[in-house]
């Protein structure tokens, strides 16, 4: 099914640093 | 050891591959030059770390654009996936580049990148947004201009995204009419 994220999800992303 | 969930180390992919372009109005150089891709991307950390890397509109030189379309998608009327299109079209007052540019255009980036029209994001192609000195304009570019409900989908969940007031009216062009329009002025096929 269709990959759909609301503003507040992807705002919480911004400043995640990812640890790969 | 405990092992950490997916959640914790798989980036989130997004719907679409994404192309952010830069267009820098340099005079010496042919349109097609001075536009530039800086990068691609697939996924929500991803695109933070462009976005958080890249100057805000409000700082591009007046004549700079930038663009973000669906990989694959060049940001041109001529593109095979934007010429039967048009655009909702956003004009914004001097004023506005200092209270609203940036975060219209941060809005319009989450609204493309998370899918925010239900099936109509389907037909989004992207969206640009030009930097003037008569006034900024932001614009969400869709790819077949005669499919109304999901271009009138687009335009009403966009001006309720950005909170616009009622009276602020946005205008669905043809690029067909953009690009061969004799006035100043291009008609408007939709607005809301």
């Amino acid at each position: 099914e269709k990959k759909r994220y609301d503003r507040e999800f992807l705002l919480r992303f911004q400043f995640i640093s990812v640890s790969m | 050891p405990v092992a950490a969930s997916p959640e914790q180390y798989i980036k989130h992919p997004l719907q679409n591959r994404w192309a952010l372009w830069y267009f820098k109005n340099d005079k010496s150089k042919s349109w097609t030059e001075n536009l530039r891709l800086i990068s691609k991307f697939d996924t929500v950390e991803d695109f933070w770390a462009l976005y958080n890397h890249i100057q805000q509109p409000s700082k591009l030189g007046f004549g700079c654009d930038y663009c973000l379309f669906k990989d694959g998608i060049k940001p041109m009327w001529e593109d095979d996936r934007n010429k039967l299109g048009g655009r909702w079209l956003m004009t914004l007052s001097k004023q506005q580049r200092h209270n609203d540019l940036d975060r219209y255009w941060m809005e319009t980036l989450l609204c493309l990148i998370g899918e925010s029209f239900d099936e109509a994001s389907e037909d989004v192609c992207g969206a640009v947004v030009n930097v003037r000195p008569k006034g900024d304009k932001i614009s969400i570019w869709t790819g077949n201009c005669q499919n109304k409900d999901a271009i009138m989908t687009i335009g009403q969940q966009y001006k309720e995204r950005l909170n616009l007031p009622i009276k602020n009216i946005l205008g669905y062009q043809s690029h067909d009419d953009t690009s061969s329009k004799s006035g100043s002025t291009t008609k408007n096929m939709y607005s809301v």
